[in-house]
């Protein structure tokens, strides 16, 4: 996955993201093509959550699939979760729910949909999103609504790290935050960078022109673009706007 | 077959605006009706999508782990259902329901983002 959280020269946040999935997992010789990744662009939905007839907040997802990965809350804040690998990840926190019975830790897209529906400022959810014991490590992603609102909380099961827009860090810009999974103070490793062509044609485009073209441009040029890629997503907080596109990389095409 | 270039050949500048024909379709979720009912109508329309990629994963599992090892996960995946939070397990009955999915394979696949970690 890669998400990028971007602030115009005037203050306006942008936030969008590459919805990468699927690696390893069936490749078709013939179409060049993941096979889960194919099965799940069917599947992409844009939803309006409604509460007495009114939109509490939007998301993209896959149907069936109850957490949320993508969402804006109008007038509050833009949401996006990576994913990050580690040993003691998923499967450890799976074996703690079924051996040790340890419910008070949270499913972490179980947790991103009790942040959609009850927090109601952007420090509220970036709280939320940090405080809570996981069952897995993860990226999330945070956008507000005022100027240098903007995160990257990265999470281990019970302890957090958070990026913040504005704050010059070695893996985004001065104006822009970019996450794709691995740490930000970590250089990517060389068979999956899709943060330096990211940063790069971030800079190259510059704040002046940051826009919802220009994020999705960034996404839509490869390695940040590939072959899993299922959708891309653009979100602006003020409008309360969401947009979801699928997406094909057509070769020549990098497989992840 | 793949082409490993330069990252740095080129930056996309011509892709935006995307085509109206590949936006996704948007639905509405009501909170306001019973968890097991908010999925109904949308899985309800997209069922043979859902089986489709819960059958590929079932049998990638399978082909993984092997036969025994795959029994395990599901007779685990079932109690990790009846112990899922309110009202995520509802939810995930009433897909379980209107896809036909058994409710363990149901709660594999929302539950997929812990168990892909590793």
């Amino acid at each position: 996955c890669t998400s990028i959280v971007a602030q115009d020269t005037s203050g306006h946040l942008y936030h969008g993201r590459n919805l990468d999935f699927g690696l390893f997992m069936g490749w078709n010789p013939k179409t060049h093509t993941w096979t889960i990744a194919e099965l799940l662009k069917p599947l992409v939905v844009q939803l309006e959550w409604q509460k007495g007839g009114k939109t509490v907040y939007e998301s993209v997802n896959y149907v069936g699939y109850v957490g949320i990965i993508t969402a804006v809350k109008k007038g509050l804040f833009t949401f996006s979760l990576d994913e990050r690998f580690g040993l003691n990840g998923g499967f450890v926190g799976l074996l703690e729910w079924i051996i040790f019975k340890d419910y008070k830790q949270k499913w972490v897209s179980f947790l991103t949909r009790e942040v959609m529906e009850e927090a109601k400022t952007y420090k509220e959810a970036k709280f939320m999103l940090s405080h809570t014991r996981l069952l897995a490590p993860v990226y999330f992603i945070l956008g507000g609504v005022k100027s240098g609102e903007g995160s990257i909380i990265t999470r281990w099961r019970d302890n957090f790290h958070t990026d913040d827009l504005l704050d010059r860090m070695s893996g985004s810009g001065s104006w822009f935050l970019v996450e794709t999974n691995y740490d930000q103070w970590k250089t990517p490793p060389f068979f999956d960078d899709r943060r330096t062509p990211a940063v790069h044609c971030l800079n190259k485009g510059g704040q002046k022109n940051a826009s919802p073209k220009l994020l999705y441009n960034v996404l839509s040029t490869r390695p940040v673009l590939n072959k899993l890629t299922t959708y891309t997503s653009l979100m602006d907080v003020n409008r309360g706007t969401l947009g979801a596109w699928l997406r094909k990389c057509e070769d020549p095409c990098w497989p992840w | 077959k793949f082409s490993f270039t330069d990252p740095f050949e080129s930056c996309e500048t011509n892709a935006f605006p995307p085509k109206q024909s590949d936006a996704a379709p948007r639905y509405i979720i009501n909170l306001d009706l019973p968890p097991q009912e908010r999925w109904t109508k949308l899985v309800t329309e997209k069922k043979n999508d859902v089986l489709a990629l819960i059958g590929d994963i079932r049998n990638l599992t399978l082909s993984l782990v092997g036969e025994k090892v795959f029994k395990v996960i599901i007779d685990n995946l079932d109690k990790i259902a009846t112990t899922l939070p309110y009202p995520f397990n509802e939810e995930i009955i009433g897909i379980s329901k209107a896809s036909g999915l058994n409710i363990s394979e149901a709660t594999l696949y929302n539950i997929f983002y812990e168990v892909f970690t590793f």
